[in-house]
């Protein structure tokens, strides 16, 4: 049985990589049963980031969003903060999809704190440039221009011409 | 309109040109 757990999650993985996406729901839908009847948490947390991946490119953002709620809480029990980090990325990016830029903002906060205490200076300009983007979105261009200057500061540190 | 939308916004794009090629692997 753990053995198929896993099997599923490869099997959710290569048809994810394939763009078959549904298939890839219904084969991480599986592995999340079975790593919930082993109390596997790391695996429950990788099936539901999986998942919200998946839900993504079907189109289907507030499901992602639920998905990456689950990852993120998970991610906390585990005591995981680079992957609580890169779960509040997601929800940030998710909810910019969904046009509610409040709550986009909440999380890319969230990740932006996490990135400055992991000293993860890619992690942290990134969500500069998510929250530019965002505030843009609100019409709030004090806060757009002050996080613009930031990712304009950082990217300039890390090397990124782009 | 969810799709215009999300080629207005450069970071969001830049975020699922990296997720469509990412999985969390058992």
């Amino acid at each position: 049985r753990a053995a198929q757990g896993r099997t599923y999650g490869n099997l959710g993985n290569t048809h994810y990589l394939l763009g078959q996406f549904r298939n890839a729901v219904k084969s991480h839908e599986q592995r999340l049963l079975i790593a919930k009847e082993f109390g596997d948490k790391a695996a429950e947390r990788r099936a539901y980031c999986n998942l919200g991946n998946a839900y993504i490119f079907l189109g289907e953002f507030s499901l992602a969003a639920e998905h990456y709620k689950r990852t993120l809480q998970l991610a906390r029990q585990l005591k995981d903060r680079a992957v609580e980090a890169q779960a509040c990325y997601s929800l940030g990016n998710t909810y910019t999809l969904l046009q509610d830029y409040e709550r986009a903002i909440d999380y890319h906060l969230k990740h932006l704190i996490i990135a400055q205490d992991l000293n993860d200076r890619i992690g942290e300009g990134r969500a500069c440039w998510s929250l530019g983007n965002a505030y843009t979105a609100l019409g709030n261009h004090d806060q757009a221009m002050h996080f613009a200057e930031k990712h304009l500061e950082i990217s300039k540190e890390t090397g990124d011409r782009s | 309109t969810q799709r215009m939308h999300l080629i207005q916004i450069d970071s969001v794009q830049r975020w699922m040109e990296d997720l469509r090629y990412m999985t969390e692997v058992e």
